[in-house]
């Protein structure tokens, strides 16, 4: 473990808890992508299967409970809540996420550490990672004005995996033959997505004004 | 080699 990393994780969890205090507190998940929580469920859901057969840490094997869990009532809360389902901007939230779907399991299926069952689907789920933000951005444009909590949200959902970039960096000069191309190339991707977001949210920052991306 | 092969990151 280092900072970098153990920062990104922190990251991980402050975002995820951002939108857990948005959906509680307002009762209300306008701006946030149904389907975007849904790849992102998907993601721990096939990242995490070595969860009962490989012990790494506490810290890892926590972390794992905490990121299946809260995304898991995230879906669950948007579908389900009466109130919460009722602000969800369906009309707006219409990405083919089933592309991110195929294309990433493609994908996992010709690139992957090792061709096993738990391998393919962590390589897949490395990848749906990468684009599952791909819906929330479009529906953030979609949706013009950004509320300050969904705003932070992405913005430190963003700011993990660039953190994770660091943490690669770091174990590489470390340990030279530490290569995890799949992860860090998939990383670079997932952050470079966030790009015109990470300059809008640094603009409305500057100016001090609301978060507002071009439709 | 064993360690290699694990993934340890989230």
């Amino acid at each position: 473990m280092n900072i970098f990393r153990f920062l990104g994780d922190m990251t991980h969890l402050i975002s995820i808890l951002i939108l857990l205090l948005k959906i509680y507190a307002t009762k209300s998940c306008s701006g946030i992508s149904l389907k975007t929580q849904e790849l992102y469920a998907l993601v721990f859901l096939t990242r995490y299967l070595d969860l009962f057969t490989d012990f790494i840490s506490v810290y890892n094997t926590v972390m794992k409970l905490v990121f299946i869990a809260s995304s898991l009532a995230i879906v669950w809360c948007m579908r389900n809540h009466p109130l919460v389902r009722r602000s969800y901007d369906k009309q707006l939230d219409t990405f083919r996420h089933y592309f991110l779907l195929l294309a990433s399991f493609l994908l996992a299926l010709l690139l992957h550490e090792k061709f096993a069952f738990q391998e393919v689907l962590w390589a897949f789920s490395i990848y749906l990672e990468a684009v599952a933000i791909l819906p929330q951005l479009v529906l953030l444009q979609r949706s013009g004005n950004v509320d300050n909590l969904t705003g932070q949200y992405v913005f430190f959902l963003g700011a993990y995996r660039a953190l994770y970039i660091f943490n690669w960096i770091y174990r590489y000069f470390i340990d030279p033959h530490f290569t995890r191309w799949i992860a860090c190339v998939s990383g670079l991707v997932q952050t470079a997505l966030y790009a015109d977001f990470f300059y809008y949210y640094f603009i409305s920052w500057k100016n001090n004004a609301k978060l507002q991306l071009p439709a | 080699d064993d360690q290699e092969s694990r993934h340890d990151e989230l």
